[in-house]
């Protein structure tokens, strides 16, 4: 099973 | 003080158009360089990057850096009452709460003017590095969007795979499956009608297909589309605005736990 990462775990708050 | 004079008033409404179905709300923000936006949709899984440069606009005026928080439905419900011709030029006054749209025919016999009230929007504002993809494909956003349309009539997924043949999506859902492979045809006569492929790694990442088609929504605004690949990585679907700038479009992959 695949699992739909968030955007927010990639890249950090500037 | 900020006054924006688009000539080609058009492409303010296209990328409206682009971005609306996916972000609500947004900080518009203005500084010497031009005029940006960056904004998440509502469950934090794709993200927008909108600019439009400085020197795209026929007179560009900002005198400080200022932020400017928008009804992106609202905002549209005005710019469609701008002619397809008509230039456009966006006012706002520091300390403000409204904005102006200013409607210019071109022959300048109508001349209409648009006050929308702005709002107070708290958005996190994220920082992308720049990245080596593994991965670039460039072809025609119309055949992207046509991909995408027809995959997600059959599943809910599609499977982007870049490997030394060409760039395959694929798909399956209950009723079966599908695989659309695009080989590169870079020698084709027309530049639009070319589908290249960069590849330094092989490539295979999984994404919603209701992301990708929302990001259609920008095919009106350039004939080609960059999708960048790394594996692991969110994906970038960049549409380029003449001369201007770029609505880019970040993806974040569906991963195997």
């Amino acid at each position: 099973n695949r699992r739909q990462f968030s955007i927010l775990v990639f890249y950090a708050m500037t | 003080m900020l006054e924006l004079r688009l000539v080609q008033g058009s492409l303010l409404k296209k990328v409206l158009e682009a971005i609306r179905e996916l972000v609500n709300d947004a900080n518009f923000d203005c500084s010497a360089t031009g005029f940006s936006l960056q904004a998440m949709d509502s469950s934090h899984v794709a993200l927008v990057a909108l600019l439009l440069r400085s020197e795209g606009f026929e007179h560009y005026r900002c005198d400080r850096n200022i932020s400017m928080g928008m009804s992106l439905n609202n905002m549209a419900k005005m710019l469609r009452c701008a002619g397809n011709d008509d230039i456009i030029t966006v006012k706002g006054d520091d300390g403000s709460d409204t904005v102006t749209f200013m409607f210019e025919s071109p022959t300048q016999d109508k001349i209409s003017d648009f006050e929308m009230k702005l709002m107070d929007i708290d958005s996190e504002h994220l920082g992308i590095p720049e990245a080596e993809y593994h991965a670039i494909v460039r072809m025609p956003s119309a055949e992207f969007a046509r991909i995408c349309k027809d995959l997600s009539s059959i599943g809910d997924t599609v499977v982007i795979s870049v490997t030394k043949e060409g760039v395959k999506f694929s798909t399956k859902g209950d009723i079966g499956t599908a695989n659309i492979v695009c080989r590169q045809n870079s020698s084709v006569d027309k530049p639009e009608e070319a589908t290249t492929v960069e590849m330094n790694e092989p490539v295979s990442l999984t994404f919603a297909l209701r992301y990708m088609n929302s990001f259609t929504k920008a095919t009106p605004l350039s004939n080609q589309v960059t999708i960048s690949l790394s594996n692991e990585l969110p994906v970038v679907v960049e549409y380029k605005i003449a001369e201007m700038g770029y609505v880019r479009f970040y993806l974040a992959p569906k991963i195997e736990e």
